[in-house]
């Protein structure tokens, strides 16, 4: 059987023992492309990770007593939802109404889309990028351009204090493949952090999206 | 993990053949 | 023979000697260099040296260090106890090469091949014999590869002593005869206290000779390959025998090759950012390229 290797936080460690269903692995949209990616879910939150994966030739692992080709690595990080979410409001804004979100989030080819519903807290997130109204108990989204820049724009901020603190070069690009993010090459102006900022942001984010953040 | 690609899945009587040095 | 660092660690080499005879510290000597297990294809190799005064030559003769090759491993066994009991006027110095070795060195990115690792050997057992202040005068020494190129090598490592190589330097001089029984003997006990660093269960120790072509060693090696493995320490890789077994039985592996020209599989970064931007397969961002990461789409 193949055997995979994963880094989770430690806060995942007893999700897989409290529900047998603890941890799950979903396919859901990757919102800079529309194709598919692999994502987790752990619901005894519930809350989604995203999952990255450590490729190089000529690896391969020994796991106990067995050997396990390829020698890939996962890694699960903790992933703001709401990037997800955006995906399908924007898809929805096309019809230009308010919607309920059960009638937004929803993807026959990525079907787990609706374990997002599940997330705690939506309500609080969505007001980030939507236009809300009420009717009768059940609240109404629409997808709001402007709020949605908004975030982002803190998020590029969050992301730039982030590459500081963690000495990540955003100057000219690493030749030697074994960086040394110590080596902070103090020349890196403000505008290299923002821009390395928003390319990040970009891998999350669709490319009209994107653009509409750079102007911004 | 291994510097090398060992292109098969399989059992391997890993603890007699290999002892990780530090 | 103390062999305990050895049965410490055998994946190198390493290196036993006689205490110097005082007379060989005063008188001209003639010293034999010869070895063992160089055909075989499990097991260490063992390089010897034997020295004697010039006018002990007779004694060592008396003790009848025929040629070593018509010996039974009793005699040899035997004749080198009695050389150790007349130890007065002989001394010895050996180095067991492990099969370990061997192969790393036959096999490793620059080849470092049998004949120079035998070169290199006899030079520093040589070497150590002065070092350990023996008055060396003669050196015999049983050829390994051509004749005239080693004897001008070891000349030219040692001007001021009188080297003769020949084939079959074993049969014409006793002092070489001497150093190639105590190769044999060493060779022998070391293969026999072989420890394996494998912690082998149904090991069995009935390999035979060790030599390519004997039955005995060829079912031993089918018996002991490991498809990940390949065998345990004990085997030469670098012998064509266990190639042709390993190429048959045990899993291909793949090591990172040598940087060729240009990278494989890299393509020209042009390639990626042609007219049309369907083409350009969505490259993580550079953060992410720099470590290897990349997003997962199966498991």
């Amino acid at each position: 059987a193949r055997q995979h290797v994963f880094l989770l936080p430690e806060c995942l460690k007893d999700a897989s023992k409290k529900m047998t269903s603890g941890l799950m692995f979903v396919k859901l949209v990757r919102p800079c492309s529309g194709e598919g990616a692999l994502y987790l879910f752990n619901m005894c939150l519930p809350q989604l990770f995203e999952i990255k994966v450590f490729k190089e030739k000529h690896h391969s692992w020994f796991i106990n007593q067995s050997v396990q080709s390829g020698g890939l690595l996962h890694f699960a990080t903790p992933m703001d939802p709401l990037f997800l979410l955006l995906h399908y409001l924007i898809k929805a804004d096309k019809e230009g109404k308010f919607q309920p979100l059960d009638q937004v989030v929803v993807d026959d080819m990525f079907p787990n889309c609706i374990l997002l519903l599940k997330l705690p807290e939506l309500e609080k997130l969505l007001r980030h990028v939507t236009e809300e109204k009420e009717i009768g108990k059940k609240k109404y989204y629409k997808y709001s351009k402007e709020k949605t820049l908004k975030w982002l724009g803190k998020k590029v901020n969050q992301t730039v204090a982030a590459l500081k603190t963690n000495n990540i070069n955003v100057g000219a690009r690493v030749q030697s493949a074994a960086f040394f993010p110590g080596h902070q090459i103090s020349s890196d102006k403000e505008e290299d952090y923002i821009r390395y900022a928003h390319g990040l942001i970009s891998d999350y984010i669709s490319k009209e999206l994107s653009d509409d953040l750079s102007k911004y | 993990l291994l510097p090398c690609e060992v292109r098969v899945n399989r059992p391997a009587p890993v603890a007699r053949f290999f002892t990780p040095a530090i | 023979m103390d062999f305990r660092e050895l049965e410490r660690d055998n994946m190198g080499r390493c290196r036993l000697n006689s205490p110097v005879p005082a007379v060989c510290r005063k008188e001209p000597c003639v010293l034999g260099v010869d070895e063992a297990g160089r055909g075989p294809v499990l097991g260490p190799m063992v390089y010897a040296i034997c020295y004697c005064p010039l006018s002990r030559l007779a004694d060592l003769e008396a003790l009848k260090v025929a040629d070593s090759k018509t010996l039974s491993e009793s005699e040899r066994d035997r004749l080198f106890a009695k050389m150790e009991e007349d130890g007065d006027f002989v001394g010895w110095a050996l180095d067991v090469l492990s099969p370990n070795l061997i192969s790393t060195s036959m096999l490793g990115r620059v080849k470092y091949n049998l004949n120079s690792l035998s070169h290199d050997t006899a030079v520093g057992l040589v070497q150590h014999a002065l070092d350990q202040g023996v008055k060396v005068v003669q050196v015999f020494v049983d050829t390994v590869g051509l004749p005239e190129t080693y004897q001008e090598r070891l000349q030219q490592r040692f001007p001021s002593i009188e080297v003769t190589v020949k084939a079959k330097a074993d049969a014409l001089y006793p002092v070489v005869s001497a150093a190639s029984i105590c190769a044999k003997v060493a060779r022998d006990q070391a293969v026999k206290n072989w420890q394996f660093v494998e912690k082998l269960q149904d090991l069995d120790t009935n390999y035979g000779s060790g030599y390519p072509n004997d039955p005995k060693t060829k079912v031993w090696l089918r018996k002991h390959v490991e498809p990940v493995f390949g065998f345990p320490q004990f085997v030469r890789f670098s012998w064509r025998t266990a190639q042709s077994i390993l190429e048959k039985e045990a899993e291909s592996i793949l090591w990172e090759d040598l940087p060729t020209g240009d990278q494989e599989g890299l393509g020209r970064i042009t390639s990626y950012f042609n007219e049309s931007p369907r083409n350009c397969p969505h490259l993580p961002h550079r953060y992410f390229q720099e470590r290897g990461l990349e997003s997962a789409t199966t498991l």
